[in-house]
């Protein structure tokens, strides 16, 4: 279940992102600081926002660039995951070529990426 | 979870599951279960304690010594009359069948609602986000602008209406004597676990009208065999009866019970499903019917049997939700109790979709945006009013006669101490 509120969390966040950047004719990493900048020091919202985008701003950064969308973005940075036997979910309509084929070559892109996220760390 | 490990943020993390736990005040220092802060249980969710160092002293008590020197029940009415020595609280409250408000419920009774101004680009802001401690210390919910429970302007659209002011304007001497006792997923098989956070004492406290409002999470959650964990009607009387058992332990001899029905959720995906959702606005690419999907491919959604395209599994839904109404009702008929009677009434949505039409409004503007599932605040609102000219009508006595002295409290004590 926790799995669920992970992945419909992912998108969530994603699609706003992808929403900020065109509102505000801005990039992706643009709009990703934006939306760190809209929460306040209380809590450390904003501290923790941007040490989320410190390690996976980069990879969602270059994801979006190649026009992912939310859906496949999430599945290739495994915040969403495919159960045994069940299909990918999916909020948006699927891509021409397939989820699955989408899917894959976002991971495939997602394994360099993170190998290097990793690295700088 | 992942956030909670963060060693900045363990404590506060603890505190905060501590809160929603044991659904009891996060600040209450004299442990009478009443607080002088607003969030985390505070008194957004019952009445604002008038002293945080003395537990016999909170809203809702039978006065002490008639109020003399204190006031020991947070009403804002205390003191002695200098023209003729009778203390206030005698003269103006003795008599009039002052009582409190307590609701048993889950997030609809709560008011769940996640700003649409949080996931709306266009919208988005510094200050659009700067209630999110707020909120997420009150669990999403806004008991403070709830329909039994609400007490502040709504800043959520809509408007206020609650049986809590209905109540306090028919007898001011009720002010602050609200409890509201209600958790996102409250269902009948958990409701005791919440009734037990209850601040009521037969020894002490004044009666109370108690609303036992679990409108769906018996028929609603998101496993992929929906049918098969929703309560059946044997569960359902179980529960409900084992919850009544042990309210009348509690609460003072002179109250009262109404138990409220099950919604009849077709209304979901009947007006919401082709109409898009906040995220889907901007580029009209997410209706809730793709959302409902979405939700349901996860295990997470909060609805299944209704928020669904498969009409069968919505018509079992309906079908099981009437069911569970029924022993309700059956309960209200058969059962008797020592410290209250009971009642029973329809959740009243066909009428409140009625008198929103005749407002000229639409009824999908009576669901939460960003949830596409609870009531918001225009429906919790216009719920209220339903209900509370339907006691009016049926049982005055519930409510109380109003109280000849209002003016004359108002007069003295002002706004008696706020809220």
């Amino acid at each position: 279940k926790n799995h669920g509120y992970t992945c419909v969390g992912c998108v969530i966040t994603i699609s706003i992102v992808e929403q900020l950047a065109e509102v505000h004719n801005s990039t992706v990493k643009e709009a990703l600081e934006r939306l760190c900048g809209f929460f306040s020091e209380i809590w450390n919202l904003k501290r923790i926002c941007f040490l989320l985008l410190d390690i996976f701003g980069p990879t969602i950064i270059k994801r979006m660039e190649a026009k992912m969308n939310a859906d496949m973005l999430c599945y290739s940075i495994h915040l969403c995951r495919q159960r045994a036997g069940q299909p990918h979910c999916h909020l948006y309509d699927l891509p021409k070529v397939g989820l699955n084929a989408a899917i894959k070559e976002s991971e495939r892109m997602a394994e360099t990426q993170i190998s290097e996220t990793m690295h700088g760390l | 979870s992942g956030i909670c490990s963060l060693p900045f943020l363990k404590d506060l993390c603890k505190n905060i599951e501590k809160v929603i736990k044991s659904k009891l005040p996060y600040k209450d220092f004299d442990g009478d279960k009443f607080s002088t802060s607003p969030n985390l249980r505070g008194y957004y969710w019952r009445g604002r304690d008038c002293d945080d160092t003395e537990s016999s002293v909170h809203p809702g008590r039978r006065p002490d010594n008639w109020d003399a020197k204190k006031d020991s029940n947070c009403n804002g009415i205390w003191g002695v009359d200098p023209k003729d020595g009778i203390p206030y609280e005698q003269k103006f409250c003795n008599g009039t069948d002052s009582k409190g408000i307590i609701i048993l419920g889950d997030s609809a009774a709560a008011h769940f609602h996640i700003p649409p101004e949080w996931i709306t680009a266009s919208k988005m802001s510094k200050k659009a986000f700067s209630n999110i401690p707020e909120v997420l210390s009150n669990e999403l919910d806004w008991p403070q602008f709830s329909g039994t429970t609400g007490f502040l302007n709504s800043t959520i659209g809509g408007w206020t209406e609650s049986f809590y002011l209905n109540l306090r304007r028919r007898n001011h001497c009720n002010h602050r004597d609200y409890q509201q006792l209600s958790k996102n997923g409250a269902s009948s098989e958990n409701i005791l676990d919440l009734l037990k956070s209850l601040a009521r004492t037969q020894q002490f406290d004044k009666p109370a009208i108690v609303i036992f409002a679990l409108i769906g999470n018996d028929v609603c959650n998101g496993k992929r065999d929906t049918v098969k964990h929703m309560t059946r009607p044997d569960e359902m009387r179980i529960n409900v009866i084992q919850t009544l058992h042990y309210l009348d332990s509690q609460v003072p001899k002179g109250s009262h019970v109404l138990l409220t029905g099950l919604v009849n959720g077709d209304i979901l995906w009947d007006n919401m499903h082709s109409r898009y959702h906040p995220l889907g606005q901007l580029n009209k690419d997410v209706t809730y019917g793709q959302l409902y999907s979405f939700l349901s491919c996860l295990q997470v959604n909060p609805c299944r049997g209704w928020m669904s395209s498969n009409s069968t599994l919505r018509d079992v839904t309906t079908k099981r939700a009437a069911q569970l109404s029924s022993v309700l009702k059956e309960i209200a008929i058969s059962e008797k109790y020592a410290n209250f009677d009971v009642f029973y009434m329809d959740y009243p949505l066909k009428e409140i979709t009625e008198l929103w039409h005749k407002l000229g409004g639409e009824t999908w503007q009576l669901i939460e945006p960003v949830d596409g599932f609870h009531p918001n605040q225009i429906a919790s609102a216009l719920g209220t009013r339903i209900l509370w000219e339907k006691i009016l009508r049926k049982w005055p006595y519930i409510l109380g006669k109003e109280n000849p002295f209002n003016r004359e409290i108002a007069s003295v004590f002002k706004d008696q101490g706020g809220h």
